[in-house]
């Protein structure tokens, strides 16, 4: 018998489930890990939490962000009074296969459309089995940050089109995410050269040369939004990558928290190490029922292969028009401080998207937003109808491991408050 | 020793591009349909990023494929007639 994962002692007086969605023809089994909420799981919505990479485990979401336990230097569980399942049941899954728990014995996925359809499948089996979190007509949400800006528009999209679905999307979250590329790389230069609120981290020269290299870099992103091919999409990755990217890489910073040097390991958080070392453990592995021995928080070569089938610059945006259009509710948060997906880049992205209410949006004051729990004013905020954008003060690219009580503030004033803030 | 090409690439980067990934290159068609501008990238890729180059693949292997050990005493095995293929075990 596999062992119940509260032994485990995560939030030991919550509900949990732990498992695999197989996809037999495929050979493919993704691990997830819910978390009832800790006020009201009968009537509280749903969250399913994903990380980015792409090639990364959202268990870092559930142990480094905001899941209900991080992990010490010991390997020991230290409790987050701060956890988004505060006030909603939140699962965290590991996809595309072969990341974190999940794996496949042949081969996996390396683009965003197809993780969206094995995401459907495993969001239809998991109501099947716990209708009590829909069948009172609660809320699922999607959260996720990073590259998950590329996933949540597709994974959303690809839920809306079933219309005989057993859930209702209510709404989605992105935080810190890569969603339109061609917009947002004009951003990079100016967060690391001053423009991003914080000093210049890189000297002249080398914010001219990335001025310099800009056009071209711009140039190919959108041959790659015209044609979408991997021919045009792949030297658009590389070209721009190593133009806008690697200046700020070289000079030993976070390229999550601008204010920080990259300290220990590839993720520059020495903490993922220790997160890593428990999920290691054989009483862990028994107790969640893990199928894989050998656990990583990010899968490198999954990386690779998302970036070389040129999934990285194609302009997944055009999915969040759809959804606006249909009236779904978005918000799209960025910590201030990130570097890889900075505020500048996602509020461009966001004033210049076509839909509907466009340019009422676009005309929209930005306003001081004062988060509920610490009553101080967090951020700022811009929004129209069912679309919103938020700065968020202080966070880096993992805005509820910098600003944990904020962060729950934000969650819980969306997914209970009518999707305003 | 070419410090510019380390890895000795010894066909044009395209065709060793399609080869990587596991693509038939109909080169005439191929020059035809990208621009200048993405074919002037793909001739500076080769000499500026050689590594990335030789690292172009699509495909993902499981890393671990020895550590795989599928357990079965499960508390739930879910399945649903419309979604052929799938399954959810739950703990």
């Amino acid at each position: 018998k596999i062992k119940d994962p509260k032994i485990l002692g995560i939030d030991p007086n919550v509900t949990q489930y732990t498992g695999y969605l197989d996809v037999e023809d495929e050979d493919k089994h993704f691990f997830f890990w819910t978390f009832e909420s800790r006020n009201d799981p009968a009537k509280d919505p749903v969250i399913l939490w994903l990380n980015g990479g792409p090639g990364c485990s959202s268990l870092t979401g559930l142990f480094f962000e905001l899941g209900p336990s991080s992990i010490g230097p010991d390997l020991k569980p230290i409790g987050n009074p701060y956890s988004w399942n505060s006030n909603a049941t939140v699962i965290f899954l590991d996809q595309p296969v072969n990341v974190g728990f999940s794996y496949s014995g042949s081969s996996g996925v390396s683009n965003t459309v197809a993780a969206g359809k094995d995401v459907y499948n495993f969001l239809e089996l998991f109501f099947d089995q716990f209708p009590e979190y829909v069948n009172k007509g609660q809320d699922f949400h999607i959260a996720g940050e990073s590259y998950a800006g590329h996933y949540i528009p597709v994974f959303a999209s690809e839920i809306l089109s079933h219309k005989d679905r057993n859930f209702n999307l209510t709404s989605v979250l992105i935080g810190n995410g890569l969603t339109d590329p061609l917009t947002q790389y004009n951003y990079y230069e100016p967060m690391a050269c001053g423009e991003g609120g914080e000093p210049s981290v890189l000297p002249s020269e080398e914010c001219s040369a990335m001025e310099d290299s800009l056009e071209r870099c711009l140039g190919l992103i959108e041959s790659c939004y015209d044609s979408q091919s991997v021919w045009s999409c792949v030297p658009a990755t590389i070209y721009c990558n190593n133009a806008q990217l690697a200046p700020y890489q070289r000079t030993g910073r976070n390229v999550y928290d601008i204010r920080k040097d990259c300290e220990g390991g590839n993720l520059c958080y020495p903490t993922l190490q220790d997160i890593d070392d428990y999920l290691n453990q054989d009483y862990v592995k028994e107790a969640v029922g893990a199928e894989v021995d050998h656990y990583e928080s990010c899968n490198f070569d999954i990386n690779r292969n998302f970036l070389f089938a040129g999934d990285w610059m194609k302009p997944y945006h055009t999915a969040v028009t759809d959804l606006l259009n249909q009236d779904l509710p978005i918000l799209v948060y960025a910590g201030d401080k990130d570097f890889i997906c900075n505020w500048l880049g996602n509020k461009a992205w966001t004033d210049v998207l076509p839909w509907k209410y466009d340019e009422e949006f676009a005309s929209q004051k930005v306003r001081n937003w004062t988060a509920s729990i610490t009553d101080e004013v967090a951020g700022e905020v811009k929004s129209y109808k069912h679309f919103t954008y938020l700065r968020v003060f202080n966070g880096g690219h993992m805005v509820p491991f910098d600003v944990p009580e904020n962060a729950l503030s934000m969650v819980n004033e969306w997914i209970h408050g009518g999707f305003s803030l | 020793i070419s410090l510019q090409r380390p890895l000795g690439l010894d066909k044009d980067v395209l065709l060793q591009a399609a080869e990587k990934f596991g693509l038939d290159l109909d080169l005439d068609h191929l020059l035809k349909e990208l621009d200048s501008n993405v074919l002037d990238a793909w001739a500076q890729i080769e000499h500026l990023y050689p590594n990335q180059v030789m690292s172009l693949e699509t495909s993902t292997k499981p890393k671990f494929p020895e550590a795989i050990k599928t357990k079965k005493d499960w508390d739930f095995v879910v399945k649903n007639d419309a979604i052929e293929n799938y399954q959810l075990r739950v703990n």
